[in-house]
């Protein structure tokens, strides 16, 4: 993984290539977890970084919207990060000696590979809808945490459709069947871009979550952790009060199924590039980003439940 | 690759719900094949849409005739995919 260009997208092939290459460099606290197919048959992986044991884990995926290509990029440049800091820094390594790390970096195969063959601009998956000639459903609206509400769409033409029924969609179900199957999942961190937020559950309902207090306060220490690097000034809140309605989504569904620091990230930049962030933000991008993780990742660490 | 030449995305800034309102009923204008980057939600937040060359000028005539302030975050969306594009190859080149 040394020649690897982290300042540049790169396709799913070249993604996967470069997993098969960290396998090999980091056998020991490295390993790939298939954890189901896509709609179209690719395969989803998710890697895993222990030391052994059964730890409590921190679950962090990218890629959920496929065009949203900064957070793929950044999901490889941090699984490197991770790789290559235990027993390096000292931080990391303390974590990776009391929890492990799971990272899903292309959480939405086909949608990834369809940005770059067909239409970079693509969100969804590419589930044929019955009844439709539309194809996709949002994969962040398919969950089951307020599934089929007002912050989501009925309509498979829409780039918010929630599907057919909550976890309709493989890329999903993939996840949920894990997380519940390893069932001391502590964390989930669900990178998305963009407009430089920090948002906690939740986003189906106006009710805050019995843990606001402490989702509010980690977010703050997350977001000025973030700004030390850069500056880049990230807003927080609950994705309802901060952005908007949003019925369905992975860190809603994840914070009512027990794993208590559910956050949804949102990367740079606040307008000027959108989802076209150029690659020379990549590796600036996925500093701070890391800067966050650790934040959070240490807060779970010295605070279990 | 589908292209977007001559799209742009609009920066729209709804100053009251009324105005939120009427972005969404943009948003339901499936032919008009807008497509939200940045959804409508409360009037403090920009909303940020791609507007397809063909219909440019209508939506933007849509957004005037409704008083609804914007401007122009990306002014041709395939020059920016082109020239990430190319340093998509230029870094593949690089690293061979």
């Amino acid at each position: 993984t040394g020649s690897f260009s982290y300042s540049t997208y790169h396709t799913i092939e070249e993604i996967y290539s470069w997993i098969d290459g960290l396998l090999l460099e980091y056998p020991k606290l490295v390993s790939r977890i298939d954890i189901g197919q896509s709609y179209e048959g690719r395969p989803i992986y998710a890697l895993k970084f222990s030391t052994g044991g059964n730890k409590p884990a921190i679950w962090i995926d990218t890629g959920i919207h496929s065009r949203e290509w900064i957070t793929q990029a950044t999901g490889v440049w941090t699984a490197k990060k991770i790789a290559s800091s235990y027993g390096v820094d000292s931080s990391l390594t303390d974590i990776l000696d009391n929890l492990d790390i799971i990272l899903e970096i292309v959480t939405n195969p086909d949608g990834y590979a369809y940005t770059h063959s067909t239409n970079r601009m693509w969100r969804k998956t590419r589930s044929i809808n019955a009844g439709s000639t539309c194809v996709g459903v949002d994969p962040n609206r398919n969950w089951n945490a307020g599934f089929g509400g007002p912050g989501s769409s009925s309509n498979p033409c829409s780039e918010t459709y929630h599907g057919a029924h909550p976890h309709s969609e493989p890329e999903v179900y993939s996840v949920v069947d894990f997380i519940l199957a390893h069932g001391n999942v502590k964390a989930m961190l669900s990178i998305h871009s963009y407009s430089q937020m920090l948002l906690f559950p939740y986003g189906y309902t106006n009710d805050l979550a019995p843990d606001h207090e402490e989702l509010t306060e980690l977010a703050k220490q997350t977001a000025n952790a973030l700004a030390s690097l850069h500056g880049t000034q990230y807003t927080y809140g609950t994705t309802i009060a901060t952005i908007y309605r949003a019925d369905g989504t992975a860190t809603d569904w994840a914070y009512n199924n027990g794993i208590k620091y559910s956050y949804t990230f949102e990367l740079r930049d606040t307008g000027r590039y959108g989802f076209i962030l150029p690659a020379e933000q990549i590796i600036p991008t996925a500093e701070e980003t890391w800067l966050a993780l650790m934040t959070v990742m240490e807060h779970v660490k010295n605070h279990p439940y | 690759q589908k292209t977007f030449v001559g799209d742009q995305v609009l920066r729209a800034h709804a100053k009251d719900n009324a105005q939120l309102d009427v972005l969404r009923e943009l948003e339901a204008m499936k032919h008009l094949q807008v497509d939200f980057w940045r959804g409508p939600s409360r009037p403090n937040l920009p909303v940020d849409i791609r507007v397809p060359n063909a219909v440019l000028q209508q939506v933007k005539v849509f957004l005037e005739s409704n008083s609804i302030d914007y401007s122009i975050m990306i002014e041709d969306v395939q020059e920016l995919l082109d020239q990430e594009h190319q340093d998509i190859q230029s870094a593949t080149l690089r690293e061979r």
